[in-house]
């Protein structure tokens, strides 16, 4: 199953029977297209059509007797292989307890996350700890204190005192996890603008106390063009050490997952599927792969 | 002055990405720079291609835009859209803007899944001094709307705005949650809901589109409210939305306070997008 806009392209080289280079640039405007269509950021679809032409007009391809298929195998391979990584687990860091810091733009299910992640992250033999320092949104310290509730995990609540000098606070919920052996420790952060320099400097200063063993990036699989503004800017100015992916149980293709990757390099872990809290799923650069040519 | 057609074509290829990047969508971005190749002549300089473009754009959304519509005592405003696009803080946000023009409201917390959306909107309703009706957690929504509906006409509150949890349009069985929503107030109240605002995040890619058509289709839409506008994203992909469905765009959302929200403006829009 690919898209349309792919089809066309097949269609139109199979119809050429011979590839040259004047028909391979016309086959690859049409991936061009269909990869837009598909949510991939257009600096990123121009990037990957370079290697894409390159590796499909050397010798093997215009020799073969299926060029159109050796073209399409080489989009899905490396489109996999740049959405791929070995380096899946979350990293548990040498002294515990691991801390874990979840990061992004409002909206994007970073609240969500943490639930899942804690509740994955029990089921395989940890003992989580939640704590928000989302201390602007109405009720964010409650939504994470009823997820953790719903999971039967423990939530650290900030006092009124706490929240006044959030980063001493911090400190102390460290302290906690180490004392207690509570490990990972997850923590929420308040979805903000990558354009908000204040918040950006904030999110930084919670970094630099916390020393996570895990940025993560928290990012909404149907965003557009703008993945890549702010997934860089998250990453420039943060440093992130990985992305989780949200609402993949949509339609959306899903080109964000391409264009985040290309330009931060950073691995996708895993992907939501869902908002209920087992709905969390180890990222497959095959299936996404398929789902952005399809 | 451009010297050729040459010169003519890469300004509109350099367009064209503009308008792609802004998240129009590769169609309707070809459709556009298409109207724009027809209008401008030879002698048309950069300026006056641009010039060009922004007045096509702004054509297709002029006649769906118009003075905002200050609702009438008696109105039922229902929020819709997917998860997390910023629907509960619209509603706060719009509930405010009413109140200043002499209009109270009744907020109906009609999310009686996620954790913690009930306590979100009593947050907000206490800040704008407004109150809010609300069911127990994991309630039928359409029954915490129906008393809602019975409370909003025993109080002669002017107006009722109702939130809805977020969900995928790709769920049927949410999907159908809300078409009955819709039919127990117009069943209730006669002309209600008289606005069905989709929220949608100005980030969003082409799925925009989808989830418009659908969530039209289940619980119909009067119009948009565009959020998020205060980042770097353009929000051209509703576009798409008003040429293919002639859905009006209502309002953007500018930022999480509750001023952060204006009546949405063609022109402004447009110059902001190509910018
Ligand atoms: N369908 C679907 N919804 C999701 C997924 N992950 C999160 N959500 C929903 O997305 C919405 C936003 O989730 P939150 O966890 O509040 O997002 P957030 O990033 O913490 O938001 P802010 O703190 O305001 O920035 C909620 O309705 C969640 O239930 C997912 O994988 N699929
Ligand atoms: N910067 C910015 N943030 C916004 C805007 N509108 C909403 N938000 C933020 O986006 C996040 C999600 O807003 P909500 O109002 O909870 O969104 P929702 O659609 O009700 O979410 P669900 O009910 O979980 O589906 C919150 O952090 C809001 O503060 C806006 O115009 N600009
Ligand atoms: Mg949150
Ligand atoms: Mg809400």
């Amino acid at each position: 199953q690919l898209s349309d806009g792919l089809q066309k392209a097949l269609k139109f080289l199979r119809g050429e029977g011979k590839v040259t280079e004047k028909n391979m640039t016309e086959a690859l405007r049409m991936v061009r297209l269909a990869f837009l269509e598909a949510d991939v950021n257009y600096t990123v679809v121009k990037e990957f059509e370079k290697k894409i032409r390159e590796k499909a007009l050397n010798e093997k391809v215009l020799e073969s007797l299926t060029p159109a298929q050796q073209v399409i195998k080489i989009i899905r391979d490396e489109l996999t292989v740049i959405l791929g990584s070995n380096d899946r687990k979350l990293n548990i860091g040498s002294i515990p307890p691991s801390k874990y810091m979840l990061v992004g733009l409002q909206g994007s299910g970073k609240t969500t996350t943490c639930g899942k992640l804690g509740r994955l992250l029990s089921q395989a033999g940890g003992n989580p700890l939640f704590v928000s320092f989302d201390l602007k949104r109405p009720a964010a310290q409650d939504q994470l204190q009823m997820i953790a509730h719903n999971l039967k995990l423990p939530f650290y609540r900030l006092s009124r005192g706490q929240m006044e000098k959030p980063l001493k606070a911090l400190a102390e919920v460290m302290e906690q996890a180490r004392i207690q052996s509570q490990s990972p420790l997850i923590v929420d952060t308040a979805g903000r603008l990558h354009v908000d320099q204040d918040l950006m400097d904030e999110l930084l200063l919670i970094k630099k106390t916390l020393v996570p063993d895990e940025v993560i990036y928290v990012g909404d699989a149907m965003t557009g063009q703008d993945a890549v503004k702010s997934a860089l800017a998250f990453d420039e100015q943060i440093g992130l050490t990985s992305v989780i992916l949200t609402k993949l149980d949509g339609d959306a293709r899903g080109g964000a997952a391409l264009s985040i990757v290309s330009v931060t390099g950073k691995p996708i872990k895993y992907v939501g599927v869902g908002e209920k809290y087992d709905q969390l799923e180890m990222f497959h650069p095959d299936r996404m792969a398929s789902r952005i040519l399809g | 002055v451009l010297r050729s057609g040459r010169d003519r074509d890469l300004i509109l290829d350099e367009l064209t990405e503009v308008l792609i990047l802004s998240d129009i969508g590769y169609a309707t971005a070809e459709k556009i720079i298409a109207a724009v190749r027809t209008d401008i002549r030879k002698s048309d300089s950069v300026d006056s291609i641009r010039s060009a473009l922004q007045a096509a754009l702004t054509g297709l959304l002029l006649p769906y835009s118009g003075d905002e519509i200050i609702p009438k005592a008696g109105s039922v405003y229902l929020f819709v859209g997917v998860n997390g696009g910023g629907k509960t803080t619209s509603l706060a946000k719009l509930a405010a803007r009413f109140k200043e023009k002499g209009l109270d409201s009744l907020l109906v917390a009609g999310d009686t899944f996620r954790a913690a959306a009930r306590e979100q909107l009593s947050i907000w309703g206490k800040r704008i001094n407004s109150p809010v009706i609300q069911g127990p957690y994991e309630a039928d929504p359409a029954s915490v709307v129906y008393d809602a509906v019975q409370s909003y006409k025993a109080r002669g509150t002017d107006l009722l705005l109702i939130d809805t949890a977020g969900r995928v349009h790709t769920n049927a069985n949410l999907m159908n949650e809300l078409e009955k929503i819709r039919r127990v107030l117009g069943r209730e109240i006669e002309g209600a809901p008289h606005e069905i605002f989709l929220v949608l995040d100005a980030s969003i890619g082409q799925n925009a589109v989808h989830q418009a058509r659908e969530f039209l289709k289940f619980s119909g839409l009067t119009g948009i409210i565009l959020t998020k506008l205060d980042g770097t994203a353009k929000g051209g992909s509703v576009v798409g939305i008003v040429d293919e469905l002639k859905l009006p765009i209502r309002y953007i959302g500018v930022g999480e306070g509750l001023e952060d929200i204006h009546p949405f403006l063609p022109k402004e829009f447009v110059d902001a997008l190509l910018s």
